[in-house]
């Protein structure tokens, strides 16, 4: 009598946590913008035998975002989950693997990441400001103060801008921008660059160092405008990864389909 | 009516009696939420 057929996976089967690990490694690995994901929920598993341990694991995964940046250097695992009051953006994943003699590698993988929706965010938080869209002039023109604020303060290497991460304007009860950015090290000291900045280019790959702002700015009852940029210091970058080298890049509003 | 009745205590005693204890397996998916549900 053929042997009868596995059990089907649960949701929260060890293999299939381990699955979805690797499939968020990748997932990260394989991202060019914007922030780190972490798993939230196993939605849905199937797997399908190809022939002796040899098997294809469709996987649906929803993500939650995190706090790094994706050129972060820290760990996943240290990398805290926005909180739905900070308005939250979800990463729903479809991802395929293949498991042959125990071995998991991605086959491929499709996600569409997207904010909370306002109302939800409301209902719960009225006061919470919500997340602005990337293209706003108010919080294009406050990155860029904050980063000529910055640069004109450093002692160190002039920044140029990667990208914007996420933004968020609020009303009440002071008028504030709130913005989150990846810069790049130049070529330039920030006094080198007050000569000609126009030759300040992004270091090249092998001695890159990127790394990360926030910024603040009141706009009323009186301007007032902090950063705070942290570089990570040059990282080995994998080889796979193509490390971000367009300078002003900004970040598509959360919503965005990567494959 | 006779028939109604019958067909109720015959589906009444159709029921598989479960065991003392009898837990249902939770679903298999999805999992469990780790951080919150959007």
């Amino acid at each position: 009598v053929p042997a009868a057929p596995p059990a089907p996976l649960g949701c929260d089967d060890p293999e299939s946590v381990a699955a979805a690990e690797v499939a968020v490694n990748y997932i990260n690995g394989h991202s060019h913008h914007g922030y780190k994901f972490a798993l939230n929920r196993i939605e849905d598993i199937r797997v399908v035998p190809q022939g002796p341990k040899n098997y294809i694991i469709f996987l649906e995964l929803d993500l939650l975002e995190t706090q790094c940046h994706i050129l972060s250097p820290t760990p996943l695992l240290n990398c805290t989950v926005r909180s739905f009051a900070e308005h939250a953006v979800e990463g729903d994943c479809d991802v395929k693997l293949q498991k042959v003699d125990g071995t998991l590698s991605v086959l491929a993988s499709k996600c569409h990441s997207h904010a909370d929706s306002s109302e939800d965010i409301l209902k719960v938080c009225p006061d919470c400001p919500l997340l602005a869209s990337l293209n706003n002039t108010e919080v294009l023109g406050m990155v860029s103060a904050a980063l000529n604020d910055y640069n004109s303060k450093t002692t160190g290497s002039y920044l140029r801008l990667l990208e914007i991460g996420r933004a968020k304007i609020q009303y009440h009860p002071v008028h504030t921008v709130v913005a989150e950015f990846a810069v790049g090290a130049t070529n330039c000291s920030a006094e080198q660059a007050k000569a000609n900045v126009g030759d300040c280019q992004l270091l090249p790959e092998d001695q890159s160092n990127f790394g990360f702002c926030t910024a603040e700015m009141v706009k009323r009852p009186s301007q007032d405008l902090q950063v705070d940029c942290q570089l990570y210091g040059h990282q080995v970058p994998a080889p796979h990864i193509p490390l971000l080298s367009r300078p002003g890049v900004t970040y598509a509003h959360p919503g965005q389909d990567t494959s | 009516s006779v028939a109604k009745r019958a067909v109720a205590e015959a589906a009444q005693h159709d029921k598989v009696p479960r065991p003392v204890g009898f837990v249902p397996l939770p679903p298999p998916c999805p999992g469990k939420i780790h951080h919150f549900d959007i």
